[in-house]
């Protein structure tokens, strides 16, 4: 089966989604068949990935109710998708008495990779029960953290929930790492919440940073990974070195 | 009754949080009796004002929960907080079988707000029971809209869920309007964003428009709002027009 990724933190815009269409685009420009499951009802990984609305047919929501879904295409090769739409955010009152809500999405995922190499799983900012799926489908969970004040604050509550998640329903589950996001070197603030990731989580914390860059926040405009729209920049060379490291972690080198 | 704002949208990172604590702050300096609700688990408005987790007393949880609730003191002359922890993340879960789950907030506003002009609610990145009680406990939405490409993508389904709880329970829920957050005058994309949200939103948007200042990310780590912080800062000034935008706007000035 697929090395399983959540990518994964409760606070806000820390980088998840341009973590999910960046590592997994220069993935697959890598040859490694990669699969991302948008499993937030913004569908922000899905339109920046240019799925068009009126193309998200069969989604991450039917996926979870246990229907036959087709991931779709995204004009990168090696590189699907199974999109969002709005009625994921539904799906909680949807699965609030199926004493297997928890398990839906490991369940469902067996049949939708079955040619794949790497799922990354991009969850909404919270730790709600889609964002349980997504850790209960995963080996291992990826969690960027954004180099600003708040950032470390919510990491506690995420690796407890991911704790719990191994006690009672996944005992493998591991965290694969952090990466840290939208780094300014300009910025004291920045390099202070470095040093401390890096003292208080030791090896956790990749050596890749993926810098603040402007075009990383332009390419979902042109719907295109910022690995493609410029992969010259300092942006699209850090997620190089993250795809390099990742694959290293992952024995997939 | 208080003029009682929620401050909502649930893309993530847009500067909830921030605009509560400092557009609340600089009420407070204006002599206007502010109270700010923290309905975030994350407990980040909290935070940024200095409330360690042991002063967490009695909590927005509490509140929710229909126990007697005393705001707390933040050191700062007419602000004070109901702050937050995570055991506010299982509220749906304990309310799950309440019929009037939705109106808690609203039924327990009134005891703590008695001596109140302005009631100020984080919500957390997400359109949940916590952030329906918001909605349905104020008079108006406030909306922070950061000046990024996913930002204007999540906006409608923001209005429509603003449209059912008017249409369901609060008749006469508005939207305050939206504010332009995190604007960079380097980046094209941030010109794009004001450019399209003025011609779609029109009067909705405030003229006051947050730029991205170093100085409003390094605040709370210092525990205090950048208005206090750094108040000569490009940052602070934009909250301290904010502050007089929406006191017009709401007939206090
Ligand atoms: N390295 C970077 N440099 C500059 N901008 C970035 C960078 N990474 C992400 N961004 C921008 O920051 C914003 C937040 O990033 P993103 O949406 O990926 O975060 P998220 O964690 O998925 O947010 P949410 O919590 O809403 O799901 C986006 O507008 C994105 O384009
Ligand atoms: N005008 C600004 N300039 C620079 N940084 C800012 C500005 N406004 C907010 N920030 C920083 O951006 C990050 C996100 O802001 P904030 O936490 O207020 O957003 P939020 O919408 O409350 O996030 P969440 O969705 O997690 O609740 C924080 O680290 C904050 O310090
Ligand atoms: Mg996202
Ligand atoms: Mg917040």
């Amino acid at each position: 089966p697929p090395a399983t990724i959540a990518i994964a933190n409760q606070k806000g815009g820390v980088g998840k989604t341009t973590t999910a269409i960046n590592l997994g685009a220069a993935l697959a420009m890598r040859g490694v068949r990669t699969l991302i499951i948008d499993l937030d009802p913004q569908g922000n990984a899905s339109t920046g990935l240019g799925i068009a609305n009126e193309a998200r047919e069969s989604t991450s929501h039917d996926l979870l109710a246990g229907m036959e879904v087709e991931p779709l295409e995204t004009g990168i090769e090696h590189l699907s998708i199974v999109p969002a739409t709005a009625d994921l955010s539904s799906i909680d009152v949807e699965l609030a008495d199926d004493a297997r809500r928890a398990v839906r999405l490991r369940e469902a995922l067996g049949r939708v990779s079955r040619e794949t190499d790497v799922v990354l799983i991009d969850c909404p900012p919270s730790l709600n029960l889609l964002t349980v799926n997504a850790m209960v489908a995963a080996n291992s969970v990826l969690v960027p953290l954004q180099c600003e004040f708040f950032a470390l604050e919510g990491l506690s509550q995420l690796l407890l929930t991911v704790r719990e998640i191994r006690r009672t329903i996944s005992p493998r589950l591991r965290i694969e790492g952090v990466v840290l996001t939208m780094y300014d070197k300009r910025n004291n603030l920045s390099r202070q919440v470095e040093r401390d990731a890096r003292e208080y989580l030791e090896d956790l914390v990749f050596r890749t940073v993926i810098p603040r860059n402007v075009r990383v926040s332009e390419a979902p405009s042109f719907a295109r990974p910022v690995v493609l729209y410029d992969p010259r920049s300092a942006g699209a060379k850090a997620y190089f070195d993250l795809a390099q490291e990742f694959l290293t972690r992952i024995d997939m080198a």
